[in-house]
């Protein structure tokens, strides 16, 4: 494993962390898309699925496990706990799911490695992973005051896919036999939605000012 | 029958 994998895989814990952190002890989840956060369990749960049936590392096998309790708990806490899902804002998060997972799944159907349930689970995956951030972006685009965990989170979340490009590009050079058209085009077009959120994001952090999306 | 080297990845 390389640097950039690692610490690509680091920033991604990150976020959860930060995003745990915000839930569980300022017991507030105002400003984050539920939508997101149910699209991320999908995607975990989807390209799990070879959880039990194919065996990578310790490593691999405790950070899936991570990021699908995670995911979860963040969906639980978000429509059950009861103070929690009262900071919801549930009026400004009105993405529809399907508008997102459908097309996916259509897409993995007819471009996938493989054509067998898995493969084609893990292509959905894939693909949905890339477009799961865009209710998190349309809410912070319609939230007054983005506090500063949500910021982070978005940020780390961002980074992370930043450094999973610059990981392909090392095994790209150090594995020739290393290309994954599915996963680079898919993981270009997720870094580029995030792309307008960095600019505000460092022009708020270098000038010192709270951050805000323009309308 | 070996897993694509991509799924090595989270």
């Amino acid at each position: 494993m390389n640097v950039f994998r690692l610490a690509g895989d680091m920033t991604h814990l990150l976020s959860v962390v930060v995003l745990l952190l915000k839930i569980h002890t300022i017991k507030s989840c105002a400003g984050i898309s539920l939508k997101t956060q149910e699209l991320y369990a999908v995607v975990f749960a989807a390209r799990y699925l070879d959880l039990f049936v194919h065996f990578v590392s310790l490593y691999n096998t405790v950070m899936k496990l991570v990021f699908l309790a995670s995911s979860f708990s963040i969906v639980w806490y978000m429509k059950r706990h009861k103070i929690v899902r009262r900071t919801y804002d549930k009026d400004h998060d009105t993405f529809r799911h399907y508008v997102l997972v459908l097309p996916c799944l259509l897409l993995a159907l007819l471009i996938n490695e493989k054509f067998t349930f898995r493969e084609v689970m893990w292509a959905f995956s894939i693909y949905l992973e890339a477009v799961a951030i865009f209710p998190q972006l349309v809410l912070l685009q319609r939230t007054r005051n983005i506090d500063n965990l949500t910021g982070q989170y978005v940020f780390f979340l961002g980074a992370y896919r930043v450094l999973y490009i610059l990981n392909w590009i090392y095994r790209y050079f150090t594995e020739p036999h290393f290309v994954h058209w599915i996963s680079w085009v898919a993981g270009i077009v997720q870094t580029l939605l995030y792309a307008d959120f960095f600019y505000y994001y460092i022009m708020s952090w270098k000038n010192n000012v709270k951050l805000e999306l323009p309308a | 029958d070996s897993e694509p080297e991509s799924h090595d990845e989270l």
